[in-house]
């Protein structure tokens, strides 16, 4: 089967510990304080990481752009979607507007961001 | 995605995935990559959720993203969601939410629920067959003794499966993508028959976290859509992840 898979390749081997070309780099870790109240749980993580967070929902935008042209969609996600987050249970409203505050993006792109997977199910 | 959870010949459970995400969200040609699998990569990290400065549990996670993809509650349980895709898919839920019927679960909530909540294999598992949705899924999950680990496949209204691990019977690993196990997958996106063969090959003898790395990162498990490979050993509480890149001739997912 893999011979007729024109990406497949045999098994690998002794990849572990991972180095060289499939490995691109270790993965940082943050503590999650549930202590703290949920909207401020996410200020440190979201301090270091909100221009990268900024890009990838800027991304996001624009492939939404090139569907919809009119630039709707995007309006729909500025507008609509920020009054969802009224109906998102407790903590998870919270921390969303957490996140907002702390990464000074808009509060209907942080619940496009945390609704992704729902969407992307068809 | 693809997800695994394995039973050593001891009874020690292993639990790894790639992550995949960014499919049909545009083609960088330059790179020869998806651009939202390559911004994705800095965002991922772990987090360990701690309550009077211990860990409750620990997940891999994208900054921003308030649900759990992937994640250990040490000495108890495993547990990964792959993507279900379905005509009756998360927007028929986020609509019926809109209008006002809120009996579901999103599912990244759900899965927060569980890692943060759960107390016992079995009482996640539960919650993870019977909690209403609103978008379908695959939730795999392993525990800490011989025989805990599933595959249960989810419709927003029910459970369709659930794939037990049974060690005994020869069913010592269970692996899920994002097809449903009594269906072929898709020609074009068979990376089910590879991960069964290199697990197959390694034998249950050889298991442990560097030989699924090893099966984790044979194209085309590992695409142009892996973000992470995240490696789980629930007795030891041991979480690791790395990011990934597929470069070369790789299949684009």
């Amino acid at each position: 089967v893999l011979a007729e898979d024109p990406f497949g390749e045999d098994c690998r081997s002794k990849t572990y510990p991972p180095a060289g070309p499939t490995f691109k780099g270790t993965v940082p870790t943050y503590i999650i304080n549930l202590d703290l109240p949920p909207s401020r749980r996410w200020d440190k993580l979201l301090s270091d990481k909100k221009i990268e967070l900024k890009t990838v929902i800027q991304s996001i935008k624009n492939i939404a752009n090139a569907f919809v042209p009119s630039g709707k969609a995007v309006e729909i996600v500025d507008t609509k979607l920020v009054r969802l987050i009224s109906t998102l249970p407790y903590p998870f409203n919270e921390e969303l507007k957490g996140i907002a505050n702390a990464s000074g993006i808009p509060l209907g792109e942080i619940v496009l961001f945390n609704i992704f997977y729902e969407i992307f199910t068809v | 995605c693809t997800s695994i959870v394995a039973e050593d010949k001891s009874g020690k459970l292993y639990h790894a995935r790639n992550l995949d995400f960014g499919l049909f969200l545009g083609w960088d040609i330059k790179n020869s990559s998806w651009i939202i699998t390559q911004e994705l990569k800095p965002l991922v990290v772990t987090l360990d959720f701690q309550r009077n400065n211990k860990t409750v549990f620990k997940s891999t996670n994208f900054a921003g993203y308030v649900g759990m993809v992937s994640g250990i509650k040490p000495g108890i349980f495993t547990l990964t969601m792959n993507e279900r895709f379905s005509l009756d898919g998360g927007y028929i839920g986020i609509f019926e939410w809109i209008l006002g019927r809120r009996d579901g679960m999103w599912m990244g909530f759900l899965t927060r629920t569980v890692l943060e909540n759960g107390t016992s294999y079995q009482e996640a598992k539960d919650q993870l067959v019977k909690t209403r949705l609103l978008a379908p899924a695959y939730f795999i999950l392993g525990g800490n003794k011989s025989g805990e680990g599933c595959v249960i496949t989810r419709s927003r209204q029910a459970a369709l499966d659930i794939w037990d691990l049974d060690a005994n019977g020869g069913t010592w690993y269970v692996v899920e993508t994002n097809y449903d196990r009594w269906k072929a997958p898709l020609v074009l996106d068979d990376r089910r028959t590879p991960a069964m063969k290199c697990m197959n090959q390694t034998k249950q003898e050889n298991i442990s976290l560097p030989t699924i790395y090893d099966v984790l990162s044979t194209k085309p498990i590992l695409n142009k859509l892996t973000v992470c490979t995240t490696l789980m050993e629930v007795s030891e509480g041991r979480s690791e992840s790395y990011l990934r890149e597929c470069i070369g001739s790789c299949s684009p997912w």
